[in-house]
């Protein structure tokens, strides 16, 4: 089992070698790793350790070699289909966001063309039934359905802080293998559903820092 | 000069401390810390080198002694104002969110009491010179003005890519200290202003991880 802090990581570490690719190095080292993503190369080497071998480590890792292991890792070339629960202003700007964004012209930036939002689900009746630019926005009552037929494997979850325990035991029960939950509440789901929560304060109050 | 991904690193510790805190532990050592945040020990032992001497290393940190440190270089008990940027889909919901969630009865979440979104900005005649929930939303030509009048430190920028860099450049002479930046582009600033990125898509790529 590979601890989640480590996956969490990955995405990251990928970046960081797509831009030696960008500047064509052959070789990176797990010091430039480190300094890319600002981590010791120890905790670099470390978090590799947990996917096998991934190259030499006398004179760094393969670029190219690196990079195709994490993008399988990740399963970038994959299809992988979110849904999105809520509709709010939250979801509204993660739709914009997933569906618009992957047009900006900055590879560094815009959600990974594989990641597609194939359907949104709400309780509002004056948005159930309508569609965003081409995705259905559902009843939440018709989630399980509408996963197994789309094959959604992650939820997004934008609903108030109150419903989203409820959402989230549909989502299990539904089959969902994993959730990205903005509510503030933490979940309560079995095992087998990974649950990562985002929280911009964590963001903003890093910032305060600076503002000596 | 401290590393930004080392600042970026201490609302965790400070989570993590909080949580040590709750349950009455005395000392903490850096395996703990390191388990709760998913570093290595020599991690967290090297990112707190850069703030002095926090704890005897031998038996670990002092819990309380170690709170308060972060609590200072956070900020945590001044009072932090923040402008928000652009008050479509994405900005609604951060002014919901920060403004309204701390109302939330769970401590873990909500943010930070002193960090308050005091006024936002936007250039749509329909909601210039009104209000949400008693914050003002100005007109963008009137940033610099209120940023001094409100005393504001930090902005939020919820525009699309393709104004942000402008509203970068005006909250730089406006002599804000540090920016969350979410449209997906790059922004130029003077060296003194700290610009952060942040990317929901970094989020649910490694959740595709547990997509098998
Ligand atoms: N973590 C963060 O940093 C952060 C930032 C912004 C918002 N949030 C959170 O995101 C959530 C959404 O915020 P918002 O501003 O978009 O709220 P909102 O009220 O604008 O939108 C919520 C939407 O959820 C829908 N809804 C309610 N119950 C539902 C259910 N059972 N199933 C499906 N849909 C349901 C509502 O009809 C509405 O469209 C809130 O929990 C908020 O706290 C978190
Ligand atoms: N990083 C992420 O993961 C993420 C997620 C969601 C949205 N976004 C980004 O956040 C931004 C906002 O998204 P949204 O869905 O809220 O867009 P939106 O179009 O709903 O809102 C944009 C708002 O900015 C205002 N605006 C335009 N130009 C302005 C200017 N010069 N000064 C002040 N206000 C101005 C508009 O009037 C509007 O109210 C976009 O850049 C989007 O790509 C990023």
């Amino acid at each position: 089992r590979i601890p989640d802090v480590v996956v969490r990581r990955m995405p990251l570490y990928l970046r960081a070698v797509e831009d030696f690719a960008r500047r064509e190095h052959e070789v990176v080292s797990s010091q430039e790793l480190g300094d890319w993503t600002g981590l010791t190369p120890a905790q670099v080497r470390k978090d590799f350790t947990f996917f096998g071998e991934f190259g030499k480590q006398g004179i760094g890792y393969n670029v190219k070699f690196l990079r195709q292991q994490l993008r399988e890792i990740l399963r970038i070339s994959e299809n992988v289909h979110v849904g999105l629960v809520g509709f709010g202003n939250l979801g509204r700007a993660l739709a914009h966001y997933l569906i618009d964004s992957h047009v900006t012209d900055n590879p560094e930036f815009g959600s990974p063309d594989k990641l597609r939002v194939t359907a949104a689900f709400d309780v509002d009746e004056s948005i159930v039934g309508t569609d965003y630019r081409g995705m259905p926005i559902f009843h939440v009552d018709r989630l399980s359905e509408i996963v197994h037929e789309h094959g959604i494997k992650i939820i997004v979850i934008a609903v108030p802080a109150r419903h989203a325990q409820a959402v989230a035991t549909k989502c299990a029960e539904a089959g969902v293998k994993a959730i990205l939950n903005f509510a503030p509440v933490t979940l309560n789901v079995p095992d087998e559903v990974k649950v990562h929560h985002t929280d911009l304060t964590l963001e903003l109050q890093s910032l305060a820092f600076y503002t000596a």
